[in-house]
């Protein structure tokens, strides 16, 4: 799965999820990253997300959503809400994955709980922050 | 912040140990070339809806990640793509789902979000709207990769390998 989160010069924030789901799949099977609420979410108010993982447990969690009410609702900042939702909740209910999220002041959040996950950032300082491995 | 973005490219099996050095040379490069991709429309005063795009069809055009080209076959031996795509200014959504033959599943996704009354088109729908939309198609084929199709050989010799162990252990219990 690749996924994307973005905040332009206006202050909107958007999110995109791709992917080819779960290798031997069954046919038709859909996973979250189509899933609005699940693996996609931007909200101006919030932040956007996008998620990677075993999909079937982030449609239940709605971790996407999940995590931009927690912002809205309890006043969580980006890094407390996700943290929250993929080190608590999702792990629970035993889904493995993670998240990319960026909110309306440019903060990054990228936890996960798997060993590794291929992400990257860039702030208007045009720095590209490149991490693989739990350690980095 | 003025403005920035984030992306990943999955996070199953990867794990230290996996890759060489090399190896994780060349996913860096890609990753920053898409960042970097990226940051040129958000600095020259394009829209998040566009960087996101564009980075999304960077990863997707390359065999390195798990989505386009370079995808996880279905359990028929296929590739099946899904993609999303949110607006946050104004909530807007377009979601596909059981593509087979659409080269860019984010872009699509775009035009339902922008082109369509609908929030989720699937399949043969989804593939008729691109048509309308005048969306380059390729063949199924196009999305395969030496690696991928080895693992999932790998898989379908040892799910049959199974199969077959159950049925000697069945008959043995029969006769037992």
């Amino acid at each position: 799965t690749v996924g994307c989160a973005a905040l332009d010069k206006e202050g909107n924030l958007a999110a995109g999820t791709s992917t080819g789901g779960i290798m031997n799949k069954r046919y038709g099977r859909v996973g979250d990253s189509p899933i609005i609420g699940a693996g996609t979410y931007a909200n101006n108010t919030t932040c956007a997300i996008s998620a990677t993982g075993q999909g079937e447990y982030f449609i239940r969690g709605v971790v996407a959503h999940d995590i931009s009410s927690l912002m809205e609702y309890k006043g969580m900042n980006l890094k407390e809400a996700s943290k929250k939702v993929i080190n608590e909740k999702l792990k629970t209910l035993g889904g493995k994955g993670g998240i990319i999220a960026i909110d309306r002041y440019g903060n990054i959040a990228d936890p996960f709980n798997t060993e590794g996950m291929f992400r990257g950032y860039i702030l208007d300082d045009g720095t590209p922050v490149v991490k693989f491995y739990k350690e980095d | 912040t003025e403005f920035g973005l984030v992306l990943h490219g999955g996070a199953g099996s990867i794990y230290k140990g996996r890759f060489t050095a090399e190896e994780e040379k060349i996913y860096e490069d890609k990753i920053k070339e898409a960042l970097n991709a990226g940051y040129e429309i958000l600095k020259n005063n394009g829209t998040s809806i566009e960087a996101v795009t564009k980075v999304i069809t960077i990863l997707e055009d390359s065999p390195l990640f798990n989505a386009g080209k370079g995808a996880v076959l279905n359990s028929e031996g296929k590739v099946e793509l899904d993609a999303s795509i949110m607006s946050g200014k104004d909530l807007t959504v377009g979601a596909v789902a059981r593509l087979s033959k659409i080269k860019n599943p984010i872009l699509l996704a775009n035009a339902v979000k922008d082109k369509s009354k609908h929030v989720f088109l699937i399949g043969d729908g989804a593939e008729i709207f691109a048509v309308e939309q005048g969306f380059e198609f390729v063949e199924n084929e196009y999305f395969l990769t030496p690696e991928k199709l080895e693992s999932f050989n790998k898989i379908k010799a040892e799910e049959k390998a199974k199969v077959q162990s159950s049925i000697q252990k069945n008959e043995e219990f029969k006769y037992g």
